[in-house]
């Protein structure tokens, strides 16, 4: 439009030059064309984008902004773990270093699968109806295609050493905590009253009246609470029943005990980040918030077969 | 534009392609990576063929048919032969963050 508007007075069509009214129309068809291809333009360049993004797997561009989502930091170390691999591959790692990745203690379904994604829990008012030891948390995974298969799922929680144990570990050696840490399996029997059990259960069927519900044990885990760490729950029974009987997404109940009550040094679960506490803002709770992890394989990203 | 490029280049090699998501507009969902060096391959298969051209037996056999016969068979390609993945963390339009793993997007190396 703007080619035809600087054209020279000179190199002007004289029938255009001679009738005002038939140069108007005349402009108004040249601008009707030059606008035209500009729709045709911007028509391809929308379907080249679609062609894009169907390769990437997706319908359309997501329209949000990133700045408003709080990402959690864990993806940030899954994504550096991804990158570190992909890196790797190209530069052919040995067969034998592959297996022996795949068999690592670290996340096998990270490497395995080919998508990740993260959940936080829908925050409800009911929520704070719950015992401060048991929480039941609730996960929109709605959003994962139904062409994805499933490779496992995993509950993380945080926790950190309440101020009551802070107090005691004052009086520690650091290199005795490193060790009992390391050496899970020693306990001796002083130091049971540090030990917490997680446990993550399944709702099987929702509490309607007052005790006609059924929640199944998925994982247990036992956690040390003088330390500073995240524990991680499998959780894929629930998520393979979720993704194929989507209305029986009824969430997860978890459960907080001291193994050993009596004695126990932290007799409430204010230690393990169930929920967030009065004082938490929004950066600080992003961070610690219990997160669902759910690893699939999307057959549409399937590595092709080499010639 | 391949008259005014560096693309004059005979033989078949692989040249630096820079896709920088920014540029797209994709920047308001793809949270990393900013973009990618993805390459590309340009340039000619010449008789004979070098080791170094990564050509395959059947690229040698036309190539040679190609010597004889120009007009009925055409040289070689210069293609892409090995890639590499990428990983891509996004927010997904539920704005839930989404980890995955693209297979085939960098060129690695280029053959005939």
């Amino acid at each position: 439009t703007s080619s035809l508007t600087e054209l020279p007075q000179g190199k002007t069509t004289p029938s255009l030059t001679r009738e005002p009214g038939t140069k108007l129309a005349k402009d108004s068809e040249d601008s009707s064309k030059g606008s035209a291809k500009l729709d045709k333009d911007a028509e391809i360049i929308k379907k080249l984008e679609e062609s894009l993004l169907n390769s990437f797997g997706l319908d359309e561009k997501p329209n949000v902004d990133k700045s408003q989502v709080k990402i959690h930091p864990y993806m940030f170390q899954l994504y550096n773990l991804k990158v570190k691999e992909n890196l790797e591959e190209a530069e052919e790692v040995s067969e034998d270093r592959r297996e022996s990745k795949a068999s690592s203690k670290f996340t096998p379904q990270a490497i395995l699968a080919n998508t990740v994604r993260s959940f936080t829990h829908i925050e409800s008012p009911e929520d704070k109806f719950h015992p401060e030891h048991k929480m039941l948390f609730r996960f929109d995974v709605s959003s994962i295609p139904a062409r994805e298969i499933l490779q496992g799922a995993e509950l993380r929680i945080n926790y950190s050493p309440p101020p009551s144990v802070e107090k005691i570990l004052e009086t520690y050696d650091k290199d005795t905590i490193s060790n009992l840490h390391v050496n899970r399996r020693k306990w001796s029997k002083n130091e049971l009253i540090y030990l917490t059990r997680i446990n993550v259960f399944d709702v099987v069927r929702p509490s309607k009246g007052s005790r006609d519900h059924v929640h199944r044990l998925i994982d247990t885990s036992v956690i040390d609470v003088r330390m500073n760490s995240t524990v991680s729950l499998d959780v894929s029974p629930s998520l393979k029943r979720w993704l194929s009987k989507p209305q029986t997404n009824y969430g997860f109940y978890v459960e907080v005990n001291p193994l050993k009550f009596d004695s126990s040094v932290v007799k409430d679960a204010s230690h393990v980040r169930l929920r967030r506490s009065i004082s938490q803002d929004d950066d600080a709770w992003s961070e610690k918030q219990p997160l669902l992890i759910v690893h699939t394989d999307d057959p549409k990203l399937a590595k092709r077969e080499k010639r | 534009n391949t008259k005014n490029s560096v693309f004059k280049r005979p033989h078949c090699r692989r040249y630096n392609m820079y896709v920088d998501f920014r540029k797209v507009d994709w920047d308001t969902w793809i949270v990393a990576p900013p973009g990618y060096d993805a390459f590309f391959c340009q340039g000619e298969c010449p008789y004979p063929l070098a080791k170094h051209m990564n050509a395959t037996n059947h690229a040698v056999i036309q190539n040679i048919i190609h010597s004889k016969n120009p007009a009925r068979v055409p040289a070689p390609c210069c293609v892409p032969i090995k890639h590499s993945a990428i990983s891509m963390l996004y927010l997904d339009r539920d704005k839930k963050v989404v980890l995955k793993t693209y297979q085939d997007m960098i060129v690695e190396s280029c053959g005939c």
